[in-house]
């Protein structure tokens, strides 16, 4: 089993889209995949329909219930749900020790799976933390533009910190470009200024800018699943690929 | 002085461009303008200018040291910067009690000026509490996508509940469409949807999608300046004789 969690503290730039889609294609090739929505605003659960839940991560984090009880199934793939609530637990978790490792201690629960995808919330707080020492790996979707630059040293800085005073074994993995629409030179210089000025893998696959993807929410699918031959769908099919050659 | 808060959990939905770009557009309409960054990502700092400090709103907010002492001038507007040293800021006012009115207890100093505007984190946390504790209104920009939509509940709950339990009196002044294609179906429908189910403002300005408005930072300018007649900083000046008109 592989944790990848899908970080990036800037916002929009296509952490849910990527877990989802990720996941979807993980699971066209006959991958077992969960995915956990741990972002108070629950982006991930309602794009995949995953709308009417009694007991979400919220409770699951506090131990109120397990993981195994707030578990659905969509397009066959296993969904942990989030909402509004999860910033409640967020609040009494940042106030007690040592509450960063529940989420790592809670995925010893998780069997059976060839992937676990962690959508994180657009923040470095502490359900990021948690995302973070529950991951083996790390993927960071970004658009090529300017402000998403400047984060990328924080969450460089953030990953080494979390090694160093946890004594936890993780590796960012890459950076996805998404978005991308190769007309903007601006694209073509960030990706350069990445290339040139850090020691990370950028991925072969880049996801285009696609009006699908942006779409497929509203219906409660992946876009794999609602557009299987747009151009996001196969880009994330490409990614989906790439991934697995990662992880002989 | 009228304080705007510019928030919106969802991330990546033009708060920084709007907060730098609303403020540049107030400045040439010979307004005295404040911009206080209050994101731990720093990009409103960064997109100005304003790299090199000493002491920043995580000192300010720590009662280390006031408000005055941080202010830098940037194209005649008045900059209160940050940097990451905000998210621990941010993680010891969480952990006392009472510390939601540390920000607007700090406005209390700022005069002199027309407008403050507050670019917030994409959250809802102890930061943009703070924020909207200092506000009289809150401007929501948003991408008229599915994602975004959802949060447009969570925003307003957000801001009933603080005007209930702190008796404080705030107002959503609108939502600003941004990055906005026309071409896009997706676009109108869900400006639809809002003006249909919704008791909010949508603001006449539009900000469209401009590439010129995300190379601006690269240069540490408002669009405003950078180029003043490219499409998206056209439309942050109509923004701005909107809300002047709002605020006769
Ligand atoms: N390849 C794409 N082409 C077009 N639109 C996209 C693409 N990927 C994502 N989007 C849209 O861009 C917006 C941001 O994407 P998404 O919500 O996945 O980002 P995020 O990083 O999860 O955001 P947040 O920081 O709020 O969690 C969404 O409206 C989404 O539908
Ligand atoms: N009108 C526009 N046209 C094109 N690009 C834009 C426009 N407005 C903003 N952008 C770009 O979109 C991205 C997101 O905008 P911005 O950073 O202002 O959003 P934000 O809500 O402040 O994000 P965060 O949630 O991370 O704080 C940035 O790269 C920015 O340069
Ligand atoms: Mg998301
Ligand atoms: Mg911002």
């Amino acid at each position: 089993m592989i944790v990848y969690s899908i970080i990036n503290h800037k916002g929009g730039t296509g952490k849910t889209t990527t877990a989802i889609n990720l996941g979807a294609a993980l699971k066209r090739r006959a991958k077992d995949v969960l995915l956990i929505d741990l972002d108070p605003q629950g982006n991930l659960s309602y794009s995949l329909g995953v709308n009417e839940f009694s007991q979400s991560m919220a409770d699951a984090l506090l131990g109120e219930c397990s993981l195994g009880d707030v578990m659905e199934i969509r397009e066959g793939i296993t969904v942990a749900p989030s909402d509004n609530n999860l910033a409640d637990t967020e609040l009494s978790l940042a106030r007690s020790e040592g509450q960063e490792k529940v989420l790592s201690q809670m995925l010893t629960d998780a069997k059976g799976f060839d992937f676990v995808l962690i959508d994180c919330p657009p923040s470095l707080s502490t359900l990021t933390l948690n995302a973070l020492l529950a991951a083996d790996k790390v993927i960071i979707p970004m658009q090529m533009e300017v402000l998403s630059l400047q984060g990328l040293d924080q969450i460089v800085d953030t990953i080494n910190k979390v090694q160093t005073s946890y004594d936890k074994d993780l590796s960012i993995e890459g950076v996805l470009p998404v978005m991308v629409d190769k007309r903007r030179k601006l694209s073509i210089e960030v990706e350069d200024y990445i290339k040139e000025n850090y020691d990370l893998r950028i991925f072969k696959s880049h996801i285009r800018n696609n009006v699908k993807a942006s779409e497929a929410p509203s219906f409660g699918k992946s876009v794999i699943s609602y557009k299987p031959t747009s151009n996001s769908a196969v880009d994330y099919m490409h990614f989906a690929d790439e991934i697995l050659e990662l992880n002989v």
